[in-house]
């Protein structure tokens, strides 16, 4: 399973789980 | 053999929802790309919107100043016919006044 | 014991994988959601967009109508001043006539 993620827009770390970042709402995958 | 069976199953079921997952995640930053795009337009949009009420007041203010200056010219025309008047009654007079 | 482990940990990720998925497909609904939102927005700013030219143009027709008005009325003015200035030079005459 993957590790925790930071997302690319707020930079906010998130669970493995998610898909979508719990701040911004922007997917795992998407660019800024 | 049914265990190894059964191995390979959940193997290829995980290979498979990871496969979908994947696929769902890029289905997402689609979505998003659509997103973004949007609201960049929508945010153009309100720009020009904004434009909307500067050019309500400009057409309100050409009307006001369009109705003064047709009021002056019918004041000024009414101010005219008297002056036509009284001049055609001095020149009565007048040709009166070089007749006698 | 560690193969059970392993099985053990391989379910867990087996639904941690469905999880996530059942998670995607759920964030895909509402992003369709939120795009229709934004489509429905950007349509009504469109029509609200097409009032633009139509102001535009009333704002032209006013000013138009306001310079046509103005010019009219200074035309006018002079036309009384010149009415005065005979009107004047008639009351002398006049005044002349009767004196003598």
């Amino acid at each position: 399973s993957r590790g925790r993620w930071s997302c690319q827009a707020c930079t906010f770390e998130n669970e493995s789980a998610a898909v979508l970042c719990s701040v911004c709402e922007r997917p795992r995958l998407a660019g800024k | 053999e049914s265990k190894k069976r059964n191995r390979g199953m959940d193997r290829e079921q995980f290979e498979d929802l990871k496969q979908q997952l994947q696929q769902a995640e890029e289905a997402l930053v689609s979505k998003q790309e659509y997103i973004d795009k949007l609201k960049e337009e929508a945010e153009q949009s309100k720009m020009v919107l904004e434009e909307i009420p500067v050019l309500k007041a400009q057409a309100e203010i050409f009307k006001a100043d369009f109705l003064a200056e047709r009021q002056a010219r019918e004041n000024l025309h009414e101010q005219k016919e008297r002056l036509q008047e009284q001049l055609q009654q001095l020149r009565a007079e007048l040709d009166g006044a070089s007749r006698f």
